[in-house]
């Protein structure tokens, strides 16, 4: 810039206030899209209800406090801390079930998750959380299994089956974090669980649309970062 | 950092906040209910290069050199950003997932000149 002249960067001052304004909500707007890797900002055609997404926050609020509360004790680990300066942004994503076929002993969930990130971001943890509802006396077991797209064939592969014993009613969580990379590494959008009770219990879930105890999984993701050194 | 007052034309921090529901972004992005962006403007006279905060750079070393060996070749320095913080979104994204990340150097807290 010539001397005693305002710089480049500052041609801002030079507008007036209204154009000012406009230029700045511009750059705002492409700014925020820009990092969060969206091409355009979204369509939200099914917003979920304030109490499920509430619900769902202190789920994720108290299930993180219990995991920091003790080290290497939760259940499919604790998320991998990178070293200060070398993690890239981090996120947080909170994908709700559509609900798919049930049958009196079984329930189909369906899970879709978030493709921009997929390609340059890594899986830290995925955690599937289910709400039961109050069986009566004693346990009963419910066999969950996950279930995949096979790339070779129109139906889907069990990826994991784990059997559960239910002894009372409130929310239970499962490390899915092995089905989620699995599902990331073959680019497949979508995840189903199915959910098997021996019998006479009828549907193992307490929950309906806009019902605060709606099955969720949280999936906690880092952006690759570059580790190639440039000399200058 | 100085702040910009009405009089002033030396390089300070301009407030300025995007709200979400002006510009009809509030049905996908939840929290927060806007963004504080602010930015820096203002003269930056050769005097006031390297303060504050970049005190120990090493491009206010370079102008330093180029101040010391050269005085015609001296240039004004720039009003920049010296201290900034992340913007915490939950937004939706276009699957309709709910997602938590905290975008780094969005928020410009403090400015000087280069």
């Amino acid at each position: 810039a010539p001397r005693g002249a305002w710089c480049p960067a500052c041609g801002l001052a030079a507008l007036a206030s209204s154009a000012q304004r406009d230029v700045l909500v511009a750059l705002a707007k492409q700014s925020i899209l820009s990092k969060l890797r969206l091409p355009d900002r979204p369509n939200v055609t099914q917003p979920v209800s304030r109490g499920t997404l509430l619900t769902a926050l202190r789920r994720m609020r108290a299930r993180r406090l219990d995991t920091a509360g003790s080290p290497g004790t939760a259940r499919g680990g604790t998320v991998p801390h990178a070293q200060p300066g070398m993690a890239g942004q981090e996120y947080e994503i909170l994908s709700f079930a559509e609900s798919g076929s049930s049958t009196s002993r079984s329930v189909r969930l369906h899970f879709r998750f978030s493709w921009e990130l997929a390609g340059s971001t890594e899986i830290l943890q995925a955690t599937l959380y289910l709400f039961w509802v109050s069986p009566s006396s004693g346990t009963h077991p419910v066999t969950v299994r996950l279930l995949q797209p096979d790339p070779t064939a129109p139906n889907t592969t069990t990826a994991i089956e784990t059997r559960l014993e239910v002894q009372r009613a409130g929310w239970a969580t499962l490390d899915v974090s092995r089905a989620v990379r699995s599902l990331v590494s073959q680019g497949t959008p979508r995840l189903t669980v199915e959910l098997e009770v021996a019998g006479g219990w009828g549907s193992p879930l307490l929950a309906g649309h806009g019902d605060s105890h709606w099955p969720f999984v949280v999936t906690q993701a880092r952006a690759r970062t570059s580790h190639r050194l440039q000399r200058r | 950092s100085i702040d910009c007052s009405g009089d002033s034309r030396m390089c300070c921090r301009k407030e300025f906040f995007v709200d979400f529901k002006e510009i009809g972004w509030e049905d996908w992005i939840i929290q927060p209910e806007g963004y504080h962006m602010n930015y820096c403007v203002g003269l930056c006279p050769l005097h006031m290069a390297g303060i504050p905060g970049l005190a120990a750079s090493f491009h206010t070393a370079v102008l330093n050199l180029i101040k010391a060996n050269n005085a015609d070749a001296a240039v004004d320095s720039c009003c920049v950003p010296t201290q900034r913080r992340p913007l915490s979104l939950l937004y939706y994204d276009r699957d309709s997932n709910i997602v938590k990340t905290d975008i780094p150097n969005m928020i410009v807290d403090a400015c000087g000149c280069t």
